[in-house]
């Protein structure tokens, strides 16, 4: 898994 | 953020700015793939709906409005302000070929199986192919009007900077994102050959002609 909670990027 | 991630965010504002003032200056959408433009306001419609519920930050909020506001204008004036310029026979790539296999790789490759995260992941893989017709019409129209060869260059730029952004967090911060990374890279390499003649052609003042 990897882990990406929130994703900040646009 | 970091200089790659803020260089490829200003490209891709500057691409749809680009594209934006290409319509409304010539009154004309000629060359202009809608259905590219469909695929990039979904794209944004299924990735920015943490809009209200996430806040990151005054700039990620700001450039999702934008991004939003500028696809949904874009495709108002295709489709309905300047519909009479929308070249409809050369926009013909079949986007349900697209929307088929991104569907089906979301629900299998992502993250976590909620629903917010499966659009998240659809919106990803959208993106990844979403220029498609518009390059598909490009080769069948043989050619591009330069302003457009300029929006094509900022678009396929943002996502190749975005490529150096994630080299940079994975070293810096060790953050990294295989979904995006993998689309990402696809969709930077459709662009290779446009990137090609753009360098080669449009920058030394020539039209840019696809071998037909």
């Amino acid at each position: 898994r990897i882990e990406s909670a929130t994703h900040d990027e646009l | 953020m970091n200089i790659f991630r803020l260089l490829g965010d200003v490209s891709h504002l500057l691409a749809i700015i680009i594209l934006l003032l290409k319509i409304w200056k010539t009154r004309s959408c000629a060359g202009i793939s809608g259905k590219s433009q469909l695929l990039f306001a979904l794209t944004y419609t299924t990735r920015y709906l943490d809009l209200v519920t996430n806040f990151v930050s005054v700039y990620n909020t700001f450039m999702k409005v934008v991004f939003l506001a500028a696809s949904y204008a874009t495709i108002w004036l295709i489709y309905m302000k300047f519909r009479a310029t929308y070249d409809q026979n050369h926009d013909t790539f079949r986007i349900e070929f697209l929307l088929l296999p991104v569907t089906i790789l979301s629900l299998v490759a992502n993250h976590e199986f909620t629903l917010i995260e499966i659009l998240w992941t659809w919106s990803i893989y959208l993106e990844a192919v979403a220029i498609l017709p518009q390059l598909f019409m490009v080769s069948k129209t043989g050619e591009a009007e330069s302003i457009t060869s300029h929006y094509l260059f900022a678009l396929g730029s943002y996502r190749g900077l975005y490529i150096l952004n994630w080299i940079y967090r994975y070293y810096m911060e060790s953050y990294y994102d295989l979904i995006a990374i993998f689309a990402g890279i696809l969709q930077t390499v459709l662009y290779c050959d446009f990137f090609y003649l753009y360098i080669t052609k449009v920058l030394r003042g020539q039209r840019l002609q696809l071998p037909a």
